[in-house]
């Protein structure tokens, strides 16, 4: 690598200030974002969970990775030394940050760091990526916007309020079990900025000062609300759980849910249905209906013994729109660890046979566990399907959260209608008879050409 | 995404920065780097990821998991730590000081 400065380059057209040399003040962790990683990745991190920004086949040591982990969510505070003329510059906007738990799961995130780090900053230096908070533990939080190696300790910052800082960017890429999960490992900005102050008074030196140079928490000054309840949909996903299998799901009706069937595979079944959001419920169900293995849409109905209070009921879509935005909400990944997780994209492609939409596809992450929760149009919030499935190459073995796909809840209301209201499941009963087009594009396959008619 | 994010943008890309870390008199050794938060530019305070000062802890990497260790002063690294942080001004500004690329990371054509 070439430290010496170089003749002067433009950063993106902006010319960048030269290298300033900085000092370490101290070296600080959040305790509570340890208590909460510890919760959701187990004591088998080592095993099944990997941080490492090096690619899996890469050599890194044990002992490398051993290091990584343990400074996974520690960060530096650092004085930098600067000239006159970077002392005369303009000061540049104040900055404020976020409170703990202000920013609601689903919203959107805009995440600035220069991948690579120190290689080619012209290039890369402030790099903008977005995509939404998907899900919180405490400090600990998650987002599906897509970052690179060299954005630790990246800024994350809200759209609404405009530019206040949530957190910092803990790892940008995680894997588990050896595949890449879509997610962004974050650490909220306001524990460690009072961690930091609390720091900076118990050093010796007289680092006391510099703690009121660190921003403040968004409040009265910004005039703007602490907290947004963020998107309804953002609550409708529930837990479902059938002996040793569990999924996700949608309550269609207060008493009635809808998963996947192999997340419940038989009719009679009893089930479990936990909802996390508002508050934590339990309720036990049956399945009364559930689709044969042979029926391509892989669709069960849970009946509740109580009804789900304050789970919302989404209204369902009748029109589709691709390119739309989307999120998709679900337990995937980390199941009953903490409440489901939103992930944003847009509904890539609308799947149709004789003009009616069979399937739904889009780029959202969609992880194991995520089967049978929602999929939400942003801009209605109508429900739009049932998430299904994500893609796994059976050649390579490798699977693609971003490519998954969703039966269109047009399919199934008519006949979640009937039986909500008069308990009849003959129309559940007619998915099973799906036309053979409609298995040939769940089964994957081409349309059959249409057979050549004899000319005699 | 501009309209959505307009002075969000703005705010991100003024707060951001890049550190890198290397050994006194041995810049081949790294550096390593990440990416930071400018909390103030006058007088220059960062907050950046802590993952690369790895290398340069006196007590080792294990100081970071002791119990109820939630901070180190600075003086818990090692004298030849050199840092540097680069960011991009506020306004047009005096450039210069780009570091040029090295190998590792190419264009291949898709």
């Amino acid at each position: 690598a070439s430290l010496e400065p170089g003749p002067p380059a433009p950063s993106r057209g902006r010319p960048l200030q030269p290298r300033l040399p900085a000092e370490l003040l101290l070296l600080l962790s959040c305790p509570a974002f340890w208590a909460h990683f510890a919760r959701l990745f187990g004591d088998e991190a080592a095993e099944q969970w990997r941080f490492s920004s090096a690619a899996r086949d890469d050599e890194v040591s044990e002992d490398e990775e051993a290091d990584q982990l343990r400074a996974l969510g520690w960060f530096a505070l650092l004085g930098v030394r600067l000239g006159q003329e970077e002392v005369e510059e303009e000061r540049g906007p104040a900055m404020a940050v976020s409170p703990l738990g202000a920013v609601p799961k689903g919203a959107p995130l805009l995440v600035c760091g220069s991948p690579f780090g120190a290689f080619c900053p012209d290039i890369f230096l402030n790099t903008l990526s977005c995509g939404v908070l998907s899900n919180v533990a405490g400090p600990l939080l998650l987002t599906d916007a897509r970052c690179l190696p060299g954005t630790e300790g990246g800024g994350v910052f809200t759209a609404r309020p405009a530019g206040a800082l949530v957190a910092l960017v803990v790892a940008p890429l995680c894997w588990k079990a050896g595949e890449w999960v879509g997610f962004t490992l974050l650490c909220a900005a306001a524990p460690l900025f009072r961690a930091a102050r609390d720091a900076l008074h118990r050093l010796p030196h007289s680092t006391a000062a510099l703690a009121a140079l660190l921003p403040p928490e968004v409040g009265v000054p910004w005039g703007l609300p602490l907290r947004d309840s963020g998107p309804l949909w953002a609550a409708a996903a529930v837990l479902v759980e059938c002996g040793t299998v569990w999924g996700s799901g949608v309550a269609v009706a207060p008493r009635l849910v809808v998963t996947c069937r192999h997340v419940s595979p038989r009719e009679a079944a009893r089930v479990l249905v936990r909802s996390t959001t508002p508050k934590s419920v339990a309720i036990w169900g049956r399945v009364v209906f559930a689709t044969q293995e042979t029926c391509p849409y892989d669709i069960a109905v849970v009946s509740l013994e109580e009804d789900l209070d304050d789970v919302p009921i989404p209204v369902p879509a009748e029109h589709f729109h691709e390119g739309e935005a989307v999120s998709v909400v679900g337990f995937g990944v980390f199941g009953q660890s903490c409440g489901p997780s939103v992930t944003s994209g847009i509904l890539s492609a609308v799947v149709q046979v004789n003009g009616t939409p069979v399937m739904l596809q889009t780029t959202c992450a969609v992880h194991s566990g995520s089967s049978g929760g929602p999929l939400f149009s942003n801009h209605s919030g109508n429900l739009l399907g049932i998430i299904t499935s994500n893609t796994r190459d059976n050649n390579t073995g490798a699977t693609y959260p971003h490519l998954n796909f969703s039966i269109p809840i047009t399919v199934l209301q008519p006949a979640l209608q009937q039986y909500s209201q008069t308990q009849d499941l003959g129309g559940l009963r007619e998915l099973d008879r799906a036309a053979e087009p409609v298995r040939v594009v769940w089964r994957l396959q081409r349309p059959l050409a249409e057979a050549p008619r004899s000319k005699l | 995404m501009r309209r959505q994010w307009g002075s969000a943008m703005r705010a991100a890309e003024q707060a951001g920065c890049m550190v890198s870390a290397s050994r006194a008199g041995q810049p081949e050794a790294g550096p390593w780097s990440c990416s930071g938060v400018i909390l103030s530019r006058s007088p220059g305070l960062v907050l950046c990821h802590g993952g690369i000062f790895v290398p340069f802890l006196r007590a080792g990497s294990e100081v970071l998991t002791a119990a109820g260790a939630v901070f180190l002063p600075g003086d818990s690294c090692r004298d030849d730590l050199r840092l540097h942080v680069q960011w991009a001004p506020t306004a047009a500004g005096p450039g210069g000081g780009a570091e040029r690329g090295r190998p590792g990371l190419c264009t291949p054509q898709c």
